[in-house]
């Protein structure tokens, strides 16, 4: 199963 | 300047302990209002966002907004030299390039003094939605501790599944394959405190997280109880709250999948 990043979900400010 | 007194050292020690094994260095942003860290651990799957109200200080005065960028591993050694009763004092000034920390004993018979060099850390912040997750579930935080303890011996990846009677923990290993499933109640630990398991459910979620993380976050010392907050295919939210309205420590955790 694939590790996803957080970055997928939460956006730079 | 930056001046904070927290009535136990060892508040500040148990944050440390606990985030240290996942972020080498990280901000700490100071204002009148208290201090918020908030870093990914290097490979971006985890997010510690870390916030203390000045209310939760003894004393606490931040007259402007300064940064302090922290190296975990210089300020885990300071921290050792903290007795658990201890009373912690911070201070900075506002070039920001130096946290001196003062420990004192209860009875005020012993100071002791340590100043750290600061660094200059360039990290990008992250704009954490304020999401309302499908699940919520509040249990005792050494039962969570145990959970990952027990179930990481046999898998990498921990399944968590949520309906409305019960929640249960997961995993599946090559030979083996284990769980752990709990259902609502209210029991009194030895402190006779009650601690109770609550699980609330919008929409059955089923996810799947990293082990290795989750034993990293599951941790007793940080407060009594532990919320999870779940929704398929969304951040895992792992969060402690402080008592004496001190603040919060949360961990986020990216979820696996195909």
């Amino acid at each position: 199963m694939k590790q996803k990043s957080l970055l997928n979900f939460f956006g730079k400010k | 300047m930056l001046e904070g007194r927290l009535t136990h050292a060892s508040t500040l020690k148990k944050i440390v302990e606990a985030v240290k094994d996942v972020i080498s260095e990280a901000n700490f942003d100071c204002n009148d209002s208290g201090i918020t860290l908030q870093c990914m651990d290097s490979g971006h799957v985890a997010l510690v966002l870390l916030q203390l109200n000045s209310d939760g200080f003894e004393d606490y005065r931040c007259d402007r907004n300064i940064t302090l960028g922290i190296n975990f591993a210089a300020l885990t050694k300071v921290l050792k030299c903290a007795a658990n009763d201890d009373s912690l004092t911070l201070k900075a000034d506002d070039s920001g390039d130096r946290l001196n920390f003062v420990f004192e004993s209860q009875k005020g018979d012993r100071v002791s003094e340590f100043d750290m060099k600061l660094m200059t850390i360039d990290a990008e912040l992250l704009s954490i939605p304020d999401n309302d997750y499908d699940v919520t579930i509040k249990m005792s935080s050494a039962e969570f501790s145990r959970i990952c303890k027990d179930l990481a011996n046999f898998g990498e990846t921990m399944n968590i599944s949520a309906d409305k009677e019960s929640v249960r923990f997961g995993v599946e290993g090559d030979v083996s394959a284990a769980s752990v499933v709990l259902r609502p109640n209210e029991t009194i630990d030895e402190d006779e405190k009650i601690v109770s398991t609550s699980i609330m459910v919008k929409k059955e979620t089923n996810v799947n997280l990293s082990m290795k993380f989750l034993k990293t976050f599951a941790n007793s010392s940080l407060a009594g109880s532990v919320t999870l907050e779940l929704q398929d295919d969304i951040p895992c939210l792992i969060k402690y709250v402080f008592p004496n309205d001190l603040g919060v420590l949360c961990f986020y955790l990216a979820p696996k999948g195909d």
